[in-house]
């Protein structure tokens, strides 16, 4: 049996708005301290994994692991029907064929109550390895999300460059070209203003932009967004949930 | 001309 308990169903909303428009259909392992997903975009460039922990929830139960096969399509028209400051509990059985979304207006006594089918979904789980980047970076996202979609417009690649004191974003299309240049500072007043920088080995790495623009859309869930870069492995960007995260990992384009 | 690589090139199957 699965009760998890959103105290605002705009946290899982957001969580999944975060995710729906790279992957469609993702199997939600949920076990006895969180839900986690993983899925891959139809190019299989882009690996989505996410974890949301029991903090998350406003009260969180599974007895038995339990797999929910969802398409995110039918999941957001569902969420949609849900005000964003409803208590949302999501409901299982042990083998469900669909999960139950009790949506609770606790002020006006109000409930509404959807269920979505599930669907087999056959996905293999990717063992991600926990590998040493050679730079890590922390920045507000939503700046982070300017300079994808200001540099997306010249080009469909994204060159991030790294070196000591430097991050730098270019972008060289048919229209033109664009760089931006930031440097790690510390704002002592606002923390989540800083941009932090650890750099082991300086990288010059090239991304799609679309993909880019996909990830950028988990700006959403955190004020920034972390960034692990290595010349040698799929770059990985993460929001960070109050409890869990929202990962995407990117492979990256090379020379021919 | 750049060449897109997989995550497949990268992480295995569990």
């Amino acid at each position: 049996m699965l009760e998890a308990k959103f105290e605002e169903a705009s946290l899982f909303k957001r969580i999944i708005d975060g995710f729906k428009d790279c992957v469609q259909l993702v199997n939600f392992q949920c076990k006895e301290d969180g839900i986690i997903a993983q899925a891959v975009d139809d190019s299989r460039v882009l690996l989505v994994s996410l974890e949301i922990g029991i903090e998350a929830f406003q009260n969180y139960r599974c007895d038995h692991p339990v797999t929910l096969g969802i398409d995110l399509t039918s999941l957001s028209k569902i969420l949609r029907c849900g005000n964003n400051t409803d208590n949302l509990t999501l409901i299982a059985d042990d083998t469900p064929d669909s999960v139950l979304l009790l949506f609770e207006d606790t002020k006006k006594d109000r409930i509404a109550e959807y269920s979505l089918k599930l669907m087999d979904i056959d996905a293999e789980f990717l063992k991600i390895e926990d590998l040493a980047y050679d730079c890590t970076l922390k920045m507000p996202s939503p700046e982070f999300s300017k300079i994808v979609r200001d540099l997306s417009q010249l080009s469909d690649s994204i060159n991030i460059m790294i070196t000591k004191e430097t991050i730098k974003f270019v972008a060289d299309g048919d229209i033109g070209s664009g760089s931006v240049i930031l440097k790690p500072f510390v704002n002592m007043d606002k923390p989540q203003e800083s941009i932090n920088l650890n750099m082991d080995q300086p990288v010059d790495l090239t991304f799609g932009s679309k993909y880019l623009l996909d990830i950028v859309k988990g700006s959403a869930l955190s004020d920034n967004v972390g960034v692990r870069l290595s010349s040698e492995a799929p770059a990985l960007f993460q929001f960070d949930l109050k409890s869990g995260y929202l990962q995407f990992f990117l492979a990256p384009k090379f020379n021919d | 001309k750049r060449k897109q690589s997989t995550i497949g090139e990268f992480f295995g199957k569990k």
